[in-house]
Order: structure tokens, then C-alpha cells, then sequence
């Protein structure tokens, strides 16, 4: 179903030159729950935003359900990210001057077969948040409206930036098992980008990366 | 060194009233590596901030080294920061229109006694990446960015909320084992948010929080 083959990212700056993907290979069934794991810097974030149709490789080819987006046009990367993805991102982007709740709506009004809002909202345990703005919540509480915001759109492929990574251990553990029953339950492709190395035994397929490579790629056949 | 006595912190929102903290109270000696934990939105940011002099309370009372910054105006509060204080955000807060380094030497330039910019870059593993822009680094070295900053200048405290969130296990144990050489080294105190539990054996004081209360408060003889 997603399939990236030898895929290759550089930053030039200057006369230095970052291999920020150095031959990058792997597969994910439809269905899957795939997790990705390395250490800082060793690419995962790089390969999330290619996946997602939000940057463009160098050299390589990704398929995504038989389509190599590698070669799309922008109106066509822009009809993929806007149907077809949801993404949580690392760094949450939020908007700042749209409540919780506005900011999952903004989400959903593009989307073909969106879920409820609200009750998106009460799953990430933001009930009683969802009128206050950005700036008005935790770390955690703003990256649930993230996460919530990606769920809502019911997309056929959801891409998470380290969706845990300011959640306490039993609020993170209670968002992945969210996302995994959604996963089983509708059929949609999941790839999660974690450092907790705790969850790993969750996923499908384990792919774990080093320097811009696979170093270690793991099939789980009863996660 | 550190004593919170029922502090109290409110948010009045139209009809709501959030109580951010509902009468926390702790202490930490000085020297010591004090760690706090609890779940998302417990009130850990919101203690960190009134300890760094970056927000007010609204009962109670904050004593650092024998003085009560609740009692500070703004101009005590403002050398209070300057001087006396490293803090690591959990949003980093790097000024994106300067390299790593940069951002480094501006924490430094009001430091009484600050550390090497270029040495304690390397110490969190950014010697090759000191001269690029927050936007060109991976979530991981930005947050390193923003702990170099916090720790060049060699402050009396240096608060950390969650400063191994996008951190992988194995270099976030480094950075911790260097926050903590640091603070035995040099007798400073430490304070750290973490959602990473199995890090607490590693303190002298684990203040768990929950519902803007301290719900569990142990001593650590031997870390
Ligand atoms: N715009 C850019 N310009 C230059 N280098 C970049 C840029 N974006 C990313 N890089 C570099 O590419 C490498 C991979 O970055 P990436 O963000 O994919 O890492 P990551 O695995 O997500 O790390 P982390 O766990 O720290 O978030 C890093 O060395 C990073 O500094
Ligand atoms: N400006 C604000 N207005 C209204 N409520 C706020 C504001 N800032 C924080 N809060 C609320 O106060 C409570 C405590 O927030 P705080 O940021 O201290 O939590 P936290 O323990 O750091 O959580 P996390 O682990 O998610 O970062 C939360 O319910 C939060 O939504
Ligand atoms: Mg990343
Ligand atoms: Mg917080």
C-alpha cells in the first residue's frame, strides 16, 4: 500500500551538504499500524512530512495505494494532503485565534466523511476545553486538539509526529490505543513516529532509523 | 532554598473559573535535582513559570534563597529572570531569525558568569549544527538549542519543563545525565518536569502533582 524506495532528501548549506535521507526503502500494508522509531536527527520527521505530500524528495520514488506521489503537480499534492491525510505534527500548528473546537472543524469542512467534532474532542478527554483558545491550554491539552484535529478528518492514511510526546505515560498509552482501535476499526492506515521505545510491540511493522537509513526493519505479526 | 506555600493560581474564563493551582506546597534545598510529574494539565508548567518570576499568583507565597518573589515588582522580577534563572520552555521559545549559536550567546551576553556558547553546544551534541537556523534543525535539536541556552548561563536555578519531550530515549538519558553532573558539580539547583517516570530515581525530591495539587512528595536519599 505505501512503499518508499531507496528515497534520497538533501539540505545544502553552503558548502556542507545534509543527507537528511540517505536511500531510504520500506513497505506498509493498507491497514497497518507501522511505528518509527530513531534517534534525534535520524530522519523521521523528513520522511513523515514526504509521506504526507508536504515536501518533495530528491531522488527515489514513494507509492502511495499504487500512485507514486513523488511525481504529482501541486494541484494534485494539494487534493492528496487536503483528502486523503491527516497529520499531526510535532510542533502541533495550531491556530492561534480559532478555539479547540474551531480549530477541528477548520479540519473537517474539507473533508469527504468527517467524524463528529465533539465527540472527537471528548475521546482526547477535552470535553470541557473546547472553547478556549491555544494559548489557554497545557502542552498536552494542545497537543490532544492536534490529534483530534487529524482524527476528525477520517482520513484513509494518518501520519503522527510523535503524538505522546508531552503526554504523561497513562494519557499517551489511553491516545495510542485511540488510535489503534480507530485503526482496526475503520480500516485506516496508521504510521506513527514515537520515541517511547515502550510501544513498539503495538505496531505491524516496526522501522527503525539511523543517519537518514533503515537500520532495522521488524514484522509483528501479533502486536 | 525553595518553599511554596499554598499557592493558588486562577483563570477566570467568562463564567469558568479553572483553578490552575488549588494550593500547592512544597520544598527543595538548595543543590538539590527536584523533579516534578503528573498528568497532562496537573498545573506543572504553571508551577515552573511562577518559580522562574514569569507569571503571578493569586494566594500564597514563593521563597528563593530567603526572599518572596510573590512580594517582587516587575523591575525586581525582571533582574530576578536576568540573573538568577536558565529555563528550558517546553515550546523552546528560540528566536528564529538567529542560528543555534546565536541564540546561545544572547542568553549569555547578560550572564554574570556564563559557560563556552561553542562548549556546551557540543556538550548536547550540536557542534555541527551551531551556525543553522531553529526552522533547519529536527524538533529533537531545537529542544537542545533551548537547554544549551538554559545552561550557558550557568544560572542559580535552572528550571526545565519536559526538556527530553522530543528526545529519543538515549540521548534524552545523556542530556539528563549532563543537567545532572551540572547541578553537583557546581552546586546549582535544578528543577525538571518530566513525563518520563522512569527518570525519577534520579532526583532528590519527586513532587507529583495532579489537579493543581501536590499529590505525592518523596525524598531521595541515595539518586
Ligand atoms: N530545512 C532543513 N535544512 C537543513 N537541514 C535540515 C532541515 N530539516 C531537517 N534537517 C536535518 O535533517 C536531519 C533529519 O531531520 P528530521 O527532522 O527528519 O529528524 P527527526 O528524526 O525527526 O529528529 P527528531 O527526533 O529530533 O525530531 C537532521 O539532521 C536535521 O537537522
Ligand atoms: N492562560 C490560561 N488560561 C486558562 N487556563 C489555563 C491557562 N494556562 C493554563 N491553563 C490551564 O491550567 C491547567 C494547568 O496547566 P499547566 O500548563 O500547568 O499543565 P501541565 O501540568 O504543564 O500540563 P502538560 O503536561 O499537558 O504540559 C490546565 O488545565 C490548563 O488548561
Ligand atoms: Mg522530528
Ligand atoms: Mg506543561
Amino acid at each position: 500500500y505505501i512503499k518508499l524506495d531507496n528515497v534520497h532528501k538533501r539540505y545544502k548549506m553552503g558548502e556542507v551538504t545534509i543527507n537528511a535521507l540517505n536511500g531510504v526503502s520500506f513497505g506498509i500494508d493498507k491497514g497497518d499500524f507501522a511505528i518509527v522509531v530513531g534517534p534525534s536527527g535520524a530522519g523521521k520527521t523528513t520522511v513523515l512530512n514526504l509521506l504526507g505530500g508536504m515536501d518533495s524528495l530528491d531522488e527515489g520514488s514513494i507509492s502511495v495505494d499504487g500512485k507514486n506521489i513523488a511525481e504529482y503537480n501541486q494541484k494534485m499534492l494539494t487534493e492528496y494532503r487536503r483528502n486523503d491525510i491527516g497529520f499531526v505534527f510535532q510542533f502541533y500548528n495550531l491556530v492561534q485565534n480559532l478555539t479547540a473546537k474551531e480549530n477541528v472543524e477548520l479540519a473537517t469542512q474539507i473533508s469527504t466523511n468527517p467524524l463528529d467534532v465533539e465527540h472527537v474532542l471528548e475521546m482526547v478527554g477535552l470535553k470541557d476545553r473546547m472553547n478556549n483558545f491555544p494559548s489557554q491550554l497545557s502542552g498536552g491539552e494542545q497537543q490532544r486538539v492536534a490529534i483530534a484535529r487529524a482524527l476528525a478528518k477520517n482520513p484513509k492514511l494518518l501520519l503522527c509526529d510523535e503524538p505522546t510526546g508531552a503526554l504523561d505515560y497513562m494519557t499517551g498509552k489511553a491516545i495510542l490505543k485511540l488510535l489503534q482501535d480507530t485503526c482496526n476499526s475503520t480500516g485506516m492506515t496508521l504510521v506513527v513516529i514515537t520515541h517511547n521505545g515502550a510501544l513498539t510491540g503495538m505496531g505491524e511493522k516496526i522501522i527503525k532509523m539511523k543517519n537518514g537509513r533503515v537500520s532495522e526493519y521488524k514484522i509483528n505479526k501479533n502486536p
